[in-house]
């Protein structure tokens, strides 16, 4: 029994599943040590997602280009602006189609923006960030809409219907059921995956300019080195340990998002791809930004 | 504030605050090789070489790169400088957890009552610098601040279940003044919640990212309704859905970053498109854990058609 039972956990368990196991809790466990290989860490988030879309954006902007071209010609060579028009716009329909990359615009849509902090901790400096945000004409919002159910009542109802939802059949069994060639009919729609968005909403405050969109951050950071110092200093011209460390503590900014050298006007994510594009092509930018990712605390991998 | 009746100013600013991992075992001048933990042999050894021998001793308020903890001293006096100098120029808080010590000394192995525990004291701390004095109501906060599941606020780390169990109902007590009362049986279930921090306006949603988590042993993946990210993904669904019909905009805030060094793949790629999809009331995403400054950008439609070829 014993080995039946060993036998199935491990066909439950592949190695890769295994593995993957691993290597996550050993890389949670290494958050509490010293840091190690974070400037390799950091040059794979260059290589596997800045790079990425420094070739896509560059292979947008190229093809904008040639675009921009084609219709200056165009422009040149045509009196009539009537006929103009209507080769332009045949054109451009032809190009876009037989080019089907995307344009820069629908790259900046596709993205989102996973922002990781600096911590209190100080595995690097100890540090916190300000966001600043878009509240102009915020009271001129519609108020707030009492049609709508109170919280309570929706999330009384989200519990029933997630229960419904969760007695049903599951996805995966309707899955397998196909796979084995048993009649299991049609197979239910996974609602963990979401449907499109309805092209009626527009893009929101991390897209476009508007009520909420985060504008600038400020990072502040507490430069240990000096403030144990200060506070040894303080100590020494006879202050008592409580005075010291009020005198000695304190958090300055390190970095805002608008400061140089990749400074950014507003924090849409066409911004932040922007900002990462930069880092690939200007490799003192690239410095400043690692400096910034550890938190001025002059980390290398040596 | 509907529920209080009070007005306050906004500000258009929020701190984002993350991994504080307060030691109360830190002690100044134990050996940085211990941890910053005493070691009586080994510190009176130290202590006595003089002060050449400084830069290997624990600092009052922690040491850069050392591999310590931070001491209790650097909370303290991260959280005064915070209620000095911003308290009263921002608009609402995102903690993104992990408010106890690793789990890193042999010698002092972390209980799970010390976890509660630390936990309960930092809690503590928030809610006096952001709580509104003038009243006697425990929920009423000049400040909303907005609490989430760090992987060392767990035990043993990194490892949680769905509820409830009594973790979730011990992170419910201590959180209890911030988590809007009707999610209390939701949060008991999945320790995920919705918060509005401009009423009707402006909601943030603490992500028990736990839920979606490689290192997490009792999570395989997002695609069967027994995983407990499935189920967060739903509640995630639903209450996006809601957000969208009321008109509001929403921040999404988590300990774990959602990228694929850390989720599991189908959890990554569901998560992912989420919140590509609902790209009309995302504002975006804060995480911590990492303990890097950094963002990444996510693929929306790369998730998409990942999740395709696996259908």
């Amino acid at each position: 029994d014993e080995t039946f039972w060993f036998d199935e956990l491990n066909e439950k368990q592949k190695p890769l599943d295994i593995y993957n196991y691993a290597e996550a809790a050993s890389e949670a466990h290494m958050m509490g040590a010293k840091p190690v290989n974070k400037v390799s860490y950091m040059t794979k988030v260059k290589e596997e997602y800045y790079e990425t879309i420094q070739k896509e954006l560059k292979l947008a902007y190229t093809q904008e280009n040639i675009y921009d071209e084609e219709e200056e010609e165009i422009t040149e060579s045509d009196d009539s602006i009537d006929l103009l028009l209507g080769k332009k716009k045949k054109k451009k329909g032809n190009k876009r189609k037989k080019g089907r990359n995307p344009t820069k615009d629908e790259i900046y849509e596709k993205y989102s923006i996973v922002n990781i902090a600096g911590s209190v901790i100080p595995t690097f400096n100890p540090s916190f960030r300000i966001w600043e945000y878009n509240i102009s004409g915020i009271n001129e919002e519609t108020s707030i809409n009492q049609n709508y159910q109170p919280w309570d009542e929706f999330f009384a109802d989200l519990e029933v219907k997630i229960d419904n939802e969760l007695s049903s059949s599951d996805p995966n069994e309707n899955s397998m059921n196909i796979m084995k060639g048993k009649k299991g009919g049609k197979k239910k729609p996974d609602k963990t995956i979401p449907r499109r968005k309805p092209s009626e909403y527009p893009l929101g405050p991390a897209y476009v300019e508007q009520l909420f969109s985060p504008t600038k951050f400020i990072e502040y950071y507490a430069d240990l080195d000096q403030i144990n110092k200060d506070y040894l200093s303080l100590l020494q011209d006879g202050k008592d340990k409580n005075r010291a460390a009020d005198e000695a503590f304190k958090f300055q900014v390190e970095y805002t998002s608008d400061d140089k050298p990749y400074s950014m006007k507003s924090l849409l994510v066409k911004d932040f791809l922007n900002v990462a594009v930069e880092l690939c092509d200007d490799s003192t930018e690239w410095t400043t930004f690692l400096d910034r990712a550890f938190i001025s605390s002059g980390y290398s991998d040596d | 504030n509907i529920r209080t009746n009070s007005h306050r100013k906004l500000h258009g600013r929020f701190l984002h605050i993350t991994d504080i991992h307060p030691d109360r075992f830190y002690e100044e001048n134990a050996s940085i090789d211990n941890l910053c933990h005493p070691d009586n042999e080994q510190s009176k050894h130290q202590n006595n070489r003089g002060k050449d021998q400084l830069s290997s001793l624990a600092p009052r308020f922690g040491k850069a790169m050392s591999g310590c903890d931070a001491p209790v001293d650097l909370m303290e006096y991260t959280l005064k400088w915070i209620n000095e100098t911003l308290r009263d120029h921002i608009d609402f808080v995102i903690w993104t957890g992990d408010n106890i010590r690793h789990d890193n000394d042999r010698q002092i192995p972390r209980t799970e009552s010390q976890i509660f525990e630390m936990n309960e004291i930092v809690s503590g701390k928030f809610r006096d610098i952001f709580e509104n004095k003038r009243t006697a109501d425990p929920r009423d906060f000049d400040i909303e601040i907005v609490p989430s599941l760090g992987n060392n606020d767990v035990f043993p780390h990194n490892m949680f279940s769905l509820g409830p169990t009594l973790q979730t109902r011990e992170m419910f007590k201590i959180w209890d003044v911030f988590i809007p009362q009707e999610q209390r049986r939701w949060f008991d279930r999945g320790v995920t919640y919705l918060k509005e921090v401009i009423p009707g306006k402006l909601a943030v949603i603490s992500i028990n990212t736990l839920y979606l988590y490689k290192a997490n042993p009792l999570v395989d993946n997002c695609n069967s309704k027994k995983e407990p990210g499935y189920q967060l993904l739903l509640w995630l669904g639903y209450t996006l859905e809601e957000l969208r019909q009321r008109n509001m905009k929403v921040w999404l805030s988590g300990h774990v970053p959602p990228i694929l060094k850390n989720f599991d793949k189908s959890c990554y790629d569901k998560f992912t498109l989420w919140t590509h999809e609902y790209r009309d009331i995302i504002v975006g995403g804060v995480y911590g854990h990492m303990n890097m400054d950094h963002f990444i950008p996510i693929d929306g439609e790369q998730a998409r058609r990942d999740l395709e070829t696996l259908e």
